[in-house]
């Protein structure tokens, strides 16, 4: 565990806070992408299954088991709870055409051929697009509340975080993990456009549109 | 056997 590994985390974990909190206050779930929340779910559920297979600290499964009960809260609230709220006239991006090229890319670049080495492959390659449904909403509707851009922005920090983790980890331990850090790499790049809007307007108290 | 790897990160 590192700095730049344990912000990236809580990071995550804020991201994850935050949305649930602003469902929660506001008692609506506008403007939050239902597809990409799904995603994030099988995203958990598809990585952490080694969570009957390894124990590998406290540390590490309480956080899995916080952003597997999380993810599927988020979803209970979105699609029973708060449903009325739900915006899905505006949630359009066809979800399959994100699934299918994930699932072979997973089949054909893993370090294993094993069932669950490639549910590991598939849910890290899932991960790093999982949010486009999301930034397809935020660019249909034109805009974001505040709450939504903060959220995207711990969300996107987490894995930007995750590459200082994955270069201080190669100079202190050598491990290097080629599927993660492409894909990291990747997830990162889908936000920087949202970075640049974040910076340049939601901090000086603009609207994101 | 070779050890699996453990995947420690989240």
């Amino acid at each position: 565990m590192n700095i730049f590994r344990l912000i990236g985390d809580l990071s995550h974990l804020f991201a994850i806070l935050i949305l649930l909190l602003k469902i929660w206050k506001t008692r609506s779930c506008a403007g939050i992408s239902g597809r990409s929340q799904i995603l994030f779910a099988l995203v958990f559920a598809t990585r952490y299954l080694d969570l009957f297979t390894h124990f590998i600290s406290l540390y590490n499964t309480l956080m899995k088991i916080f952003y597997l009960c999380s993810s599927f809260g988020t979803i209970y609230l979105m699609y029973v709870k708060f449903k009325a709220t739900y915006d899905r006239n505006h949630d359009t991006f066809r979800v399959e055409f994100l699934l299918i090229p994930v699932a072979i890319l997973s089949l054909i670049f893993n370090h294993e051929f094993d069932v669950l080495e490639i549910l590991w492959t598939f849910s890290i390659y899932l991960e790093s697009v999982a949010i486009l449904p999301q930034l397809f909403m935020v660019s249909k509707t034109g805009e974001a509340e505040s709450i939504t851009s903060h959220y995207l922005f711990a969300l996107g920090a987490y894995r930007g975080l995750y590459i200082l983790n994955w270069i201080y980890r190669y100079y202190t331990e050598g491990f290097f993990d080629l599927i993660a850090v492409i894909a990291g790499i990747v997830q990162t790049v889908l936000y920087c456009d949202f970075f640049y809007l974040y910076i340049t307007k939601v901090l000086k108290g603009k609207r994101l549109t | 056997d070779e050890a699996e790897e453990v995947k420690d990160e989240l």
